[in-house]
């Protein structure tokens, strides 16, 4: 996270850290599923073929502390099928669940978080916050923290984009955050985290995206997998859950 | 004479009948029927020569060796002798007619023509028993010593009770050393009673009655067994034997006293020897169905079905419990409990309990926790829990129409099981709730 702040515990109960070709974030959803991005279980440009161990913590803000409270062991993985590990410009259906072996004991340090249900929540200039375990100005760091950043214009991010002369896939599926004017941003390691924003109608915190790409930190605009996108391939995969 | 072969029926007529029958004849037909039958016959056609005291032409009748009558003229004319309707019954198996002819049939010098007779025989059943009767009366050797029974076309003997019947078929020997009585109930008498009974005897009645019942004896007047004033009944002997056991040994005027068995089977042996002239005994046995004492409940949750005033033999109940209770045999729990009255007038099984119903301890709720609305760890029938969900972390799934509180209310069954009202013996679920931080994520500076 550039720019952002250390979270206090309780802050974000749904953040999950994980372990798998490096750091990595993730969402809880309900007692046994995280959210995360494809891509820190099949990373581009990696010959790796998913068989890396899958260590997923949870339940506090410091590093030492969720991996002293335990791995979670994973019953399942399952990958979006939009998703292609060897295109490396393109990020599309960058999405994965992790079913977890056992369920989770909710408390105030783990909660799970809410699933947008409409498109109110993509509103340019809507702030939501993204939270993660990713380094923060060259460094590692050894604290959950955040930043607080809004959905960017996409007509904005795209020539933004094609102002950097590049060919990446910034799809439907997708939204941008952040501002070039900024020095607030997420960044390597905070892959799978959420971006969360708070819905004033029902007083719950949603989760709208997942941290996907950028190009560097904290020199633009952040690219987010759009969760709306994808709530029905989600339900379908948590099934009764 | 002319045999005719013996048959059941048949016809007998004179020569040449319906054409005048010839002069100077003479013959006798022998009319025979099955041994056991006697021969019955009837004239049909009749007409003959009548003459005075018909001594001229006639037909002679006999059987058993007596002259049944001697016959002539025409049926329906006042000349001669005629049968008429006439019916002519042997006592034994056999009948003659006689047909006799002189040398002319004149009347005033014409002569005159007779076509003859024709008779219908037919074999009738021969009562043995009757004739036994009537050969008692003149002082014959009856057919049966004791009791005879007519069959068509025979008879046979039978004897009283304690004697049998011989080899002859007709003869009746003293033996009771077997009888058998079985019906609820009855008499029972020495041989003869009350003229005196023979001698040598050696007599075993016995009475056996169902299951069940209790016998009772009782002696009737006259009792009157040999007896001698010093020694005890030396000479004949009544022995009464109650379900094996012996109940005495009696003889002279004083008749037993009336006797309740309170069993099924009584044996009375009766002994003579070779001389006396007593008139012997005869009791009145009579039967009591066996009863049960009345069941009475332990408990005031028992409940006995259709409670009856008596119960006897073979009655039975059914206990069961009130709700919420179940049935005890000792540490076993009962579907159902049936006890019957046996053949001794006890039950064959004890009185259950009934005890409470169980539901035992709730089972715990995921996520969640339970209190009793009711008395706190008694989880009996109809003792209550309500279900809460760890809130605010999880919150208790429901139907639209229901509350937290509706859905999470059990109460122990009369089945022993938890069951909540709209959803029976399933659990709810807590359900976890997202999105709602408890310390969420605040800025106070501006």
């Amino acid at each position: 996270i550039i720019g952002g702040q250390r979270a206090r515990p309780g802050n974000f109960p749904w953040q999950a850290f994980t372990n798998i070709y490096g750091r990595g974030g993730g969402a809880l959803l309900g007692d046994r599923w995280i959210l995360t991005a494809a891509h820190t279980l099949y990373p581009k440009d990696h010959s790796a073929q998913g068989n890396a161990s899958v260590d997923v913590f949870l339940g506090h803000t410091s590093v030492e502390e969720i991996m002293k409270l335990g791995n979670h062991p994973i019953r399942r993985v399952s990958i979006h099928p939009d998703y292609r590990q060897d295109e490396s410009n393109n990020f599309e259906g960058d999405i994965a669940l992790l079913e977890l072996e056992n369920s989770v004991t909710l408390g105030p340090n783990l909660l799970p978080i809410c699933l947008p249900d409409n498109d109110t929540f993509y509103d340019t200039g809507l702030m939501g916050y993204v939270s993660g375990f990713g380094i923060t100005e060259e460094r590692i760091v050894s604290h959950l923290r955040f930043v607080r950043l809004p959905v960017a214009r996409r007509e904005a991010c795209e020539k933004w984009l094609q102002g950097k002369q590049r060919n990446d896939v910034f799809s439907q599926s997708m939204f941008c955050a952040g501002d070039p004017s900024l020095k607030q941003d997420s960044c390597q390691g905070d892959s799978g985290g959420v971006f969360a924003v708070r819905d004033p109608n029902s007083d719950r915190w949603v989760a709208t995206g997942i941290v996907s790409w950028g190009i560097g930190c904290s020199r633009g605009y952040g690219f987010y997998t759009k969760l709306l996108s994808y709530v029905d391939w989600i339900k379908k995969e948590m099934g009764e859950d | 004479s002319i045999h005719i072969p013996q048959k059941l029926f048949g016809e007998v007529t004179s020569p040449l009948y319906p054409k005048p029958y010839p002069n100077n004849f003479e013959t006798t037909t022998v009319v025979t029927v099955p041994q056991g039958y006697r021969v019955k016959l009837i004239f049909w056609q009749f007409d003959l020569e009548p003459s005075e005291g018909c001594f001229y032409d006639y037909v002679k009748i006999s059987a058993d060796k007596k002259n049944l009558g001697r016959f002539c003229g025409q049926l329906g004319s006042p000349l001669g002798n005629p049968p008429g309707k006439k019916e002519f019954l042997s006592q034994g198996n056999k009948m003659l007619l006689t047909f006799h002819t002189d040398f002319s049939n004149e009347e005033n010098g014409t002569v005159m023509f007779y076509k003859g007779f024709l008779a219908y025989y037919q074999a009738v059943d021969l009562d043995e028993c009757a004739t036994q009767l009537n050969s008692v009366e003149e002082a014959a050797q009856p057919l049966c010593r004791h009791l005879c029974h007519n069959y068509v076309g025979g008879y046979f003997c039978s004897c009283r009770p304690g004697y049998e019947l011989q080899a002859d078929g007709h003869s009746c020997q003293a033996s009771c050393g077997s009888e058998l009585y079985t019906e609820p109930s009855g008499y029972i008498s020495s041989l003869e009673y009350p003229r005196p009974y023979p001698s040598d005897l050696r007599c075993n009645y016995s009475i056996r009655v169902e299951r069940g019942l209790t016998l009772h004896l009782k002696f009737l007047e006259p009792f009157e067994i040999d007896d001698h004033q010093q020694v005890h009944c030396p000479y004949d002997q009544l022995q009464i034997y109650a379900s094996g056991k012996s109940i005495g040994e009696f003889c002279g005027t004083q008749r037993p006293p009336d006797l309740d068995s309170s069993g099924n089977a009584i044996d009375l042996l009766f002994f003579t020897d070779e001389s006396g002239d007593s008139r012997g005994w005869k009791l009145h046995y009579t039967t009591e169905i066996i009863k049960c004492p009345q069941p009475k409940t332990l408990d005031e949750f028992t409940m006995i079905r259709d409670l009856q005033p008596k119960y006897q033999f073979r009655d039975y109940f059914i206990a069961s419990c009130k709700q919420g209770y179940e049935l005890m045999e000792g540490k076993q729990v009962l579907t159902s409990f049936t006890a019957v009255c046996q053949d001794d007038g006890t039950w064959h099984r004890a009185m259950p309990r009934c005890r409470i119903k169980d539901c035992g301890q709730p089972r715990s709720l995921p996520n969640g926790y339970f209190h009793y609305t009711t008395t706190r760890g008694v989880h009996t029938y109809q003792a209550r829990i309500q279900y809460y969900c760890h809130e605010p972390y999880y919150k208790m799934l429901t139907r639209a129409e229901s509350s937290e509180l509706e859905r999470g209310t059990y109460t122990c069954t009369a089945q022993g099981i938890w069951k909540n009202e709209q959803e029976g013996e399933k659990l709810p679920r807590c359900l976890p709730v997202c999105g709602k931080p408890v310390h969420p994520v605040e800025s106070k500076q501006r």
